[in-house]
Formats: structure tokens, sequence, C-alpha cells
């Protein structure tokens, strides 16, 4: 079972974020309609500054994270923003969207510029992440686990990232007992999404060049 | 490129956030 501890920890996780989520006002472009290739592109590009702002906004209520080396602080989240981002977003595509949100998002993320080569990869991503129904509680602690990984670049003190990410990562495990006891292989799946996350990493630098050259 | 140094400085910039709080 759970620990009190590991109770408040879960609580705390959870309440960051949902306290810090993109702003209505930006959300809201994403399901206006007619936006040309152009006005697609600068509207993913603000969304992606907003996952980013609100990213460390979650990350600095990670118990232990403003303790860490700032420089470290600064490589754990240039490392994992582009995950997080992904992570976050896949949840758009698997809750329950009122009728054709959905397909607005995707025909966006469609007509923006961006190549096939990476749209691809990245709706199979949102379509198993979809199909693990993840509860708010894995979704607000795996993003967590993303951030403390220990061997991003640049991150000096790993010792340090580990002792925070263990600990999440044990009472992950215990939650998955928990919400999906018929599912003995849960835990590993949801660990495997976060393999397929950091294949994303590549296709997202690549398509970064990419769109610009376009 | 371009984008990373934003986005180093966009984390920066959000990390300074709670100095100002």
């Amino acid at each position: 079972a759970i620990t009190k501890e590991q109770d408040a920890l879960m609580k705390l996780i959870v309440e960051a974020y949902n306290k810090h989520q993109i702003p209505q006002d930006v959300t809201k472009k994403l399901l206006q309609e007619q936006y040309s290739t152009e006005e697609n592109f600068l509207l993913l590009t603000e969304i992606a500054t907003s996952q980013v702002q609100v990213l460390v906004e979650f990350t600095k209520n990670i118990p232990g994270f403003l303790s860490l080396d700032h420089e470290d602080q600064i490589a754990l989240l240039k490392g994992s923003a582009v995950e997080a981002m992904f992570l976050r977003s896949a949840q758009v595509f698997s809750r329950k969207m009122p009728k054709g949100h959905t397909e607005v998002l995707e025909e966006r993320i469609r007509k923006s510029g961006i190549s096939e080569e990476f749209i691809t990869p990245l709706f199979n991503f949102y379509k198993s992440v979809g199909e693990l129904h993840m509860v708010q509680e894995e979704q607000a602690l795996l993003t967590a686990i993303t951030i403390l990984t220990p061997d991003r670049p640049y991150v000096k003190d790993q010792q340090a990232v580990e002792r925070l990410q263990e600990p999440m990562v044990e009472l992950l495990k215990k939650l998955c007992v928990l919400q999906h006891p018929q599912e003995p292989q849960y835990f590993a799946r949801l660990l495997g999404r976060l393999t397929e996350l950091r294949t994303l990493n590549h296709y997202h630098a690549e398509m970064l060049t990419s769109w610009r050259v376009n | 490129p371009a984008s990373n140094l934003g986005l180093e400085d966009i984390i920066r910039k959000a990390l300074m956030g709670n100095l100002e709080e």
C-alpha cells in the first residue's frame, strides 16, 4: 500500500500538475477555424513556449528540485522540455475531447509545415499513450520522472537527481499496481512510453531544422 | 540553433520568476 509520505508526495505533484496549465486564451486559439500554414506555425510555437513555462512552474513544485545545483536545474529542464511537452499534449488527444476538437488539432498540426516524417511518429505516440488511459496521478508522476532523468546532457550531479527520481518511480510502480490490478505489465508499458518519447526528441530536433528551411 | 537558445532563455526566465514572487 502507499505510505503516508508517498500519498503526500503524490498529492503535491498532482496539485502542481493541475495548477499549472496552458492559459485558456492560448488553447482557445487552437480551436478557431481556418488558419494558414504560417499562422499554424506561429500558433504551435506560441503553445510550445507556453508549455515550457508551464513545465518550469510545475517543476518548481517537485520536492528537492530547487535545492539542486542551479545549472543542473537548467540542464534537466532543457533536456526534458520536448519530452514533457509531448507527454502533456498526448493527454489532450487521449482525454475525452468534445466532438471534433481532436480532429481540428490534428489538422492544425498536419497543416503547419511539419514534415510527414515527424507527424507519423508523433501521432503513433499519441495513440499509444491514449490506449493506456492513464489516470491523472500517473500522468503527473510520469512527467516528474521524465524531468528528473539523471543522464541528461550537462547534468553534473547525477546522484542528486537519482535521489529525487527514485521515490517517484517507486510510487508510480505502486500506483500502477493499485490502479491496474488486472494488468501486471502496466508499469512496464508506462516506462516503454518514456523510451518512445526519447525517440521523439530526435525527430523533434530534425523537425525544427526542416521547419526553418521551409 | 536559435530555437534551443530560445528554449534556455525561456527556462532561465521562468526559473528566475520565483525571485520576484
